[in-house]
């Protein structure tokens, strides 16, 4: 029987020899054999030096790609920021609830914390052609924040130590609407808003002071559109105001300043802290000029002069 | 050659902590955004 024939060739044609194999191999295979034979011939020194500069590039163009994508971002944060403004300039009365005020706070600080540090700097020492552009948008957010900024004026009051309240009695009519403890100040900070008039956009900071805790600085931020309600009252009502605290109306509504009150006395006018009044602050003519303005308006009104002649008359005619 | 290899670290280290950087900021820019916007939405 011949089995010859039908015998399978179980060889696998394994050759030893070096050069059969890179006749064998792709053309390209061997040239890249060849070039890491050649690296590892070099020295690791320049191996180093080659992964150092890969790396190198690497990271580089990783960074040219975030500030481009953080430029971006700037840019996009602060269009988006000025329509928020806009909106926000735009719709005064609608922005009054607290959690609002939280958020503008939270927006502007974060803003401040962005555009005021990190991002500046960054682009100073990388990319000298974006920094011009977000510089610009920089100026502008600033600009921006100054115009709303523009109105505001502390008036340090003082009071009783023992007086944990944050309540100020300033004349004008406050709602509180929030209230927190920031981190640089252990006593809470109290927010108010204006309620005299549902326009009004006028908002007030109280916080006691943390240098002097019998001293509590109110910030106002704002222009009452209104006038003060006192005078509002005096128009109307003659005998309402007699017991009203002149001081409230020396707060200024709008200019930026700085006046200090004491509150440890009687809140009715006396001879002692009306002089103690005029120490600290020397436009404290305020209660002359209160009474002129409650006078005037009083000659006005017709009927009450009219009483008031009946009543002399009156008396006049009963001493006779 | 070691001092060309010892700029090649410092510029490695300067350039990984920019991107560091960078990467902190972008994520804080990208926070920011989106509370302002989801303060819009």
């Amino acid at each position: 029987m011949d089995y010859s024939s039908s015998w399978i060739n179980t060889s696998l044609n394994l050759n030893i020899n070096p050069h059969m194999v890179h006749q064998q191999l792709p053309k390209n295979v061997v040239e890249n054999n060849f070039f890491s034979l050649e690296m590892k011939k070099s020295s690791p020194k320049e191996e180093s030096s080659g992964a150092l500069v890969e790396e190198l590039k690497r990271v580089s163009a990783e960074n040219k790609k975030l500030t481009g994508m953080l430029t971006e971002m700037c840019e996009n944060y602060n269009t988006l920021r000025n329509n928020l403004m806009d909106y926000m300039r735009k719709n005064p009365d609608k922005e009054s609830s607290p959690s609002k005020k939280r958020k503008s706070d939270e927006i502007s600080s974060s803003n401040n914390n962005l555009m005021g540090g990190e991002v500046g700097g960054v682009n100073g020492n990388n990319s000298e052609s974006s920094s011009s552009d977000e510089d610009q948008s920089c100026k502008k957010s600033m600009e921006l924040e100054t115009c709303i900024k523009a109105k505001v004026s502390r008036v340090y009051y003082k009071q009783e130590s023992s007086d944990s309240s944050l309540i100020v009695k300033d004349g004008y009519q406050w709602r509180k609407y929030g209230q927190k403890v920031t981190r640089d100040n252990p006593s809470p900070r109290a927010y108010f808003k204006c309620s005299f008039a549902p326009s009004c956009t006028v908002k007030k900071k109280v916080q006691r002071s943390v240098e002097d805790p019998s001293v509590v600085v109110a910030t106002y931020e704002g222009e009452h559109n209104h006038p003060h309600p006192s005078q509002v009252d005096s128009t109307s009502s003659a005998t309402n105001n007699r017991c009203r605290n002149p001081i409230s109306s020396a707060v200024p509504s709008s200019a930026p300043s700085t006046v200090t009150i004491d509150w440890t006395k009687s809140k009715c006018s006396n001879e002692s802290s009306s002089k103690k009044m005029m120490i600290n602050h020397p436009k404290m003519e305020v209660p002359q000029i209160l009474v002129e303005q409650m006078a005037t308006s009083l000659t006005k009104d017709l009927n009450f002069r009219a009483a008031l002649a009946a009543a002399i008359s009156g008396k006049m005619l009963h001493q006779n | 050659k070691d001092e060309s290899m010892d700029e090649l670290e410092e510029e490695l280290r300067r350039v990984t902590a920019e991107n560091k950087k960078l990467v902190e900021m972008l994520s804080v820019v990208c926070e920011n955004y989106n509370t302002l916007r989801s303060h819009l939405v």
